[in-house]
């Protein structure tokens, strides 16, 4: 089970742009 | 080509689509103390993408009362401090009725990208940090 913060975490990556 | 650095002075949103301005704004944002802004901004922008169909609905929930409890709810953080009443309300009553909606962050998030855009950003521009960089 993820805790809050990995899953926090996980969310803020993966809207993070992609490397160029 | 333009360099990437005087992309970044175009509009906050160059910016935030760049890994590198990213990590330079964060750094500078963290000697401010207001990293959390730029954070809260993504984890919306995150939450947003999460589509119904690939994630669990216990995960959203999850997610969503992870977001509202970190940045929302602490009266004392930035983010808090820079959401109107109504729209923390608005959050709120989205978590506790477990209506999980992925526009549910949206007009906290433009709250926070018009004070980052009024404030933060043009602070940043003219920021030690930024003009070492370039």
């Amino acid at each position: 089970i993820d805790s809050e913060d990995d899953l926090l975490q996980e969310c803020i990556s993966s809207a993070m742009p992609k490397k160029r | 080509p333009t360099p990437p650095y005087l992309k970044w002075a175009e509009s906050l949103h160059s910016l935030l689509d760049d890994q590198d301005g990213i990590h330079l704004f964060r750094t500078f944002l963290q000697q401010e103390n207001c990293a959390d802004l730029l954070d809260f901004w993504f984890a919306c922008s995150g939450f947003r993408k999460l589509e119904p169909n690939d994630s669990k609905v216990e995960k959203r929930l999850k997610l969503a009362k992870a977001i509202y409890k970190k940045y929302v709810l602490d009266s004392n953080g930035i983010v808090s401090r820079q959401i109107k009443p109504a729209t923390k309300s608005f959050i709120k009553d989205c978590v506790l009725r477990q209506q999980i909606d992925p526009a549910m962050f949206d007009q906290a998030q433009m709250e926070i990208q018009s004070m980052m855009e009024d404030n933060t950003y043009p602070v940043f521009l003219k920021s030690d940090i930024y003009l070492e960089y370039t």
